[in-house]
């Protein structure tokens, strides 16, 4: 553990929960991509079955809890307690285009060729990606409530402080996991855009708001 | 061994 992995790990804690508390406070999903969030919970099933057999520290399994129930949650929220509100007019991203490409790069991609190496490659590209829904969902729509700003802004950074992590890892450990840098390079990478509206307009006051 | 040394990481 080292701060760049603590920061990385507390801004996507902060990311999740900002999400949770915002459906919650305002009763409504409005603006939020249900798409994104089933693609983050499987992301999470598919890479945390490892809690079964794999212990790491009591952090890393209260951590693995903590975000398998807080997206199965989300997903409860949107699709059901507040379905009235979901907007799935504009949620209209087709999931196998992301599902599909990672689970063949997980085929290609792994480290052994057994169910739970395949299902943690897997999760780890489909991560990658599984956030394409809401920013598309963004776009069509023009805008995001501040509040969704402020968690695309804490999921974003939280891959981004891990590329800070892998990098001192790999000079005081030797520790590589080429895997998951690579995916969580361009999952860093898709956030640019937003990164850039986000410091340039939610940051001065403004609304984001996309041009067509 | 080598699965859970390396994938510590969330």
């Amino acid at each position: 553990m080292n701060l760049f992995r603590l920061m990385g790990d507390v801004s996507h804690v902060l990311a999740v929960f900002i999400l949770l508390a915002k459906i919650w406070r305002t009763r409504s999903a409005a603006g939020i991509s249900g798409r994104s969030q089933i693609l983050f919970t499987i992301v999470y099933l598919a890479r945390y079955m490892d809690l079964f057999f794999s212990f790491i520290s009591l952090y890393n399994t209260v951590m693995k809890l903590l975000f398998i129930s807080a997206s199965c949650a989300t997903v409860y929220l949107i699709y059901f307690k507040f379905r009235a509100t979901y907007d799935g007019n504009h949620d209209t991203f087709r999931i196998e285009f992301v599902l599909v490409p990672s689970l063949l790069l997980a085929f290609i991609f792994h480290y052994s060729m057994s169910f739970f190496e395949l299902a943690w490659s897997f999760s780890i590209f489909l991560e990658a990606v599984a956030i394409l829904p809401q920013l598309f969902m963004v776009t069509k729509t023009g805008e995001a409530e501040n509040i969704t700003s402020h968690y695309l802004f804490a999921l974003g950074s939280y891959r981004a402080l891990y590329i800070l992590n892998w990098i001192y890892r790999y000079y005081t450990e030797g520790h590589f996991d080429p895997i998951a840098v690579c995916a969580g390079i361009v999952q860093t990478i898709l956030y640019c855009d937003f990164f850039y509206l986000y410091v340039t307009k939610v940051l001065q006051g403004r609304k984001l708001q996309v041009l067509p | 061994f080598w699965r859970t040394a390396l994938h510590d990481e969330l």
